[in-house]
């Protein structure tokens, strides 16, 4: 018997960087 | 100051899971351009924006870059300090980085060379002017 094993699952938005404004200088 | 480089992140690692906006379930080497677009359309709260890479400089820290884009219509100038191996996704191309090899080694994530001129996915929030 195989132990189920929990695959983690990621949302679309965490892959793609959030670049605001704010961040430069 | 830019951000510090990002300690890279588990779910660029191929055969990741990752989840879309309508809730369908995609490996991160699967992943189009349509999918971030979609997505963002379905949210209420992110959009996405298209950011150029302007300038492309050796970091601070060690193994690091400093990359300039300009940032959505309004073309605001960001700068982020990333390690060199960070993935970004270009319209149309892909998953790329400043040195592909090193990001297809440490995640067998197939990965193109990002450049000046390439146009990266990037969110905002919404209603953000």
């Amino acid at each position: 018997n195989v132990e189920p094993r929990s695959v983690p699952v990621f949302p679309w938005h965490s892959l793609v960087p959030f670049l605001e404004p704010s961040q430069s200088g | 100051s830019p951000s510090s480089p990002v300690v890279l992140p588990p779910f660029f690692m191929r055969g990741s899971i990752i989840q879309l906006a309508d809730g369908e379930l995609k490996r991160v080497e699967d992943l189009k351009t349509e999918d971030f677009i979609q997505s963002a359309e379905i949210s209420s709260e992110l959009k996405i924006d298209s950011s150029t890479v302007e300038r492309i400089d050796s970091g601070q820290s060690p193994n690091a870059v400093l990359i300039q884009f300009s940032v959505g219509e309004l073309k605001a100038q960001v700068c982020v300090e990333v390690l060199v191996e960070y993935p970004f996704f270009v319209f149309g191309q892909g998953w790329s980085s400043c040195c592909p090899d090193r990001t297809t080694q440490l995640f067998e994530l197939s990965c193109a060379k990002l450049c000046v001129g390439d146009v990266c996915v990037s969110l905002t929030l919404r209603g953000l002017r």
